[in-house]
């Protein structure tokens, strides 16, 4: 399993038009000036693997994450994230070859998940994605500033990433 | 269940003090269990000694060391049992220029077996890549992403230096 | 009193809109007192809109248009009173390379009036300065300093790009 | 009045010989591989305009900022860091045109003060030092990592830094 692509719409500075970043398994890097929007990809996927806590994708409310309009665009209405995946390994428990996860939240906050296009629950989604090791706080997705958080964190917090591999 | 664990750690940790001396020359690293019995009535340690310095505990070490730390770690779980993908936000800002380069050695060959999307303001990072993404403002507040081509963007850093 | 900090505040507000226009192009920014009244009743708020962008607050800005806000704060306040030195410990780690260029543009104009000195792992930045000091460990565990000479580090720095 | 130059004998990774850091008006750069001691500079002086709290020097106690030895070297017993000011503009109430403050520490976390080589007390050096506007907790010391602090601060917190120059 990896990521094919990842959709935007109405998700932080990406916009009301449906923006597509696609991916292949290897070595990417994503670059350009400060403030040009490449941390908001970052939150976009964490909002896909189903943080909750705004704050950990640097809103005050899940409503933070919409856009909120420029001079020349107005607000969108609410933000939608879908990641494709590639499934060909049979990493998920899905028949398909491609899965797409998509998660929606509108100005009241309110919010959806789905799979393949079907309405799905947060902990369905949650126990489709921990089939192959993702979780909301896994130590995959390391935020910026954040990489020294596992040298200052407490031996037994660090004990608890080892006991989730195992 | 502790046995579980036990066998989970010490590979771990070999990949750990492996991976450490690639990318710190000169330098060692090892995870420690805090308690020698149950491993469950402590946490880890994690004891790392660049350049062969007598460092007193991880909390001593330089800005720069505890990055290179903790992505030695991330990447000997990985090598244990990789994520799907990995999502590393300027992970590199606190590193020399050298190191940069030796991190970037290390993500390209563990992108073999797994999918690595890592965002960079640094040249010896982007270079490595396998494919570039850039992101855009030119309309305000709106951001835009295009492909690019490794080699343009390198010569325009290099122009820039 | 509170007339002498409205004179202070006044002088540093309208130096950093200046300083933040210059660093960051097409950005403006405002220091702004939280209530009318009596300034001591509430705070100040920083209003930066980084290319003209409609951010809502401060802390919605990005990791580098923090550290740029955060510099024009640090040089608003110098110009209206400079401390006798400034010691900027990577500072720049955030910032994209142009952005390092024009900060380290800006510390060389302030330092016609003050003592900078500043640690760094960026190019653009020491490229700037007017004296260079490296510091090493060439024996294990301890540390020696040696002057440099800027042109030759910058040479090198490109040789490796 | 600037700093014309910092003398460390046992502060850190500095070992037991003295060495001195030459500097001059205008904009000087320290550069230097990871973990090769340039923040330990920063320490120095954070040590010197009187910080009391270890931490803030990335210590857990006084006596961590003393040199803790090597495979050839010895610890050292005690850390002392001096720094020469240039006073020609007379900032300083004090008729010399050059002004030495030192700060020592044992193992023993026992410390003292001198100013141009006579003992002095933590609070006449603070008071000379508040005379050019340096405090132990000043704006003018950015500490690796701190920068994005002002920004991330409460509106009140940053009303006190303007307050402390008015
Ligand atoms: N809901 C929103 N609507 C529109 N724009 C938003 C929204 N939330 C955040 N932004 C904008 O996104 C920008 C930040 O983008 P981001 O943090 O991704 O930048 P970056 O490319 O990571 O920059 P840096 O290199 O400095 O880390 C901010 O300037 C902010 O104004
Ligand atoms: N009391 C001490 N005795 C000896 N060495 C010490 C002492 N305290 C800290 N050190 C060493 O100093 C080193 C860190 O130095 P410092 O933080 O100044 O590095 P740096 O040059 O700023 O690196 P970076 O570029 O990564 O920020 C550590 O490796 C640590 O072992
Ligand atoms: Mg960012
Ligand atoms: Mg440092």
């Amino acid at each position: 399993v990896f990521i094919e692509k990842v959709t935007m719409k109405g998700f932080k500075s990406y916009g009301n038009k449906t923006l597509t970043l696609p991916l292949s398994k290897g070595f990417t890097c994503i670059v350009g000036p400060n403030g040009s929007g490449k941390s908001n990809i970052t939150d976009a996927i964490c909002f896909v693997v189903g943080r909750i806590s705004a704050k950990s994708m640097r809103g005050e409310r899940l409503s933070d994450l919409i856009f909120n309009g420029t001079e020349d665009e107005k607000k969108a209405e609410e933000a939608i994230v879908s990641i494709t995946f590639n499934n060909e390994d049979g990493g998920f428990p899905i028949e398909e070859k491609k899965v797409t996860i998509s998660r929606a939240v509108n100005s009241k906050g309110e919010g959806e998940y789905r799979v393949n296009g079907k309405r799905a629950t947060r902990s369905y989604v949650l126990d489709i994605f921990s089939y192959v090791g993702i979780r909301p706080d896994g130590h995959n997705i390391v935020m910026q500033g954040d990489i020294a958080h596992f040298i200052n964190m407490n031996p037994v917090d660090r004990r608890g990433i080892i006991e989730e591999i195992s | 269940k502790s046995e579980v664990f036990l066998k989970t750690f010490n590979e771990i940790a070999s990949n750990f003090s492996e991976i450490f001396s690639e990318i710190s020359p000169d330098g060692t690293a090892q995870l420690l269990l805090e308690t020698e019995g149950n491993p469950f009535d402590g946490g880890i340690i994690v004891d790392a000694k660049p350049l062969g310095k007598n460092v007193k505990t991880a909390v001593s070490l330089s800005g720069g060391e505890k990055a290179i730390t903790a992505l030695s770690l991330i990447f000997a779980i990985q090598r244990y049992k990789p994520s799907p993908f990995y999502i590393l936000d300027e992970v590199d800002a606190n590193l020399d220029d050298s190191n940069v380069e030796r991190t970037a050695d290390m993500i390209k060959r563990q992108a073999e077996k797994t999918q690595f999307i890592v965002i960079t303001l640094r040249e010896g990072m982007m270079s490595r890549a396998e494919r570039l993404f850039g992101v855009s403002m030119y309309k305000k507040g709106l951001s835009s992403m295009v492909a690019l081509e490794v080699e343009k963007v390198v010569k325009q850093e290099e122009a820039l230096a």
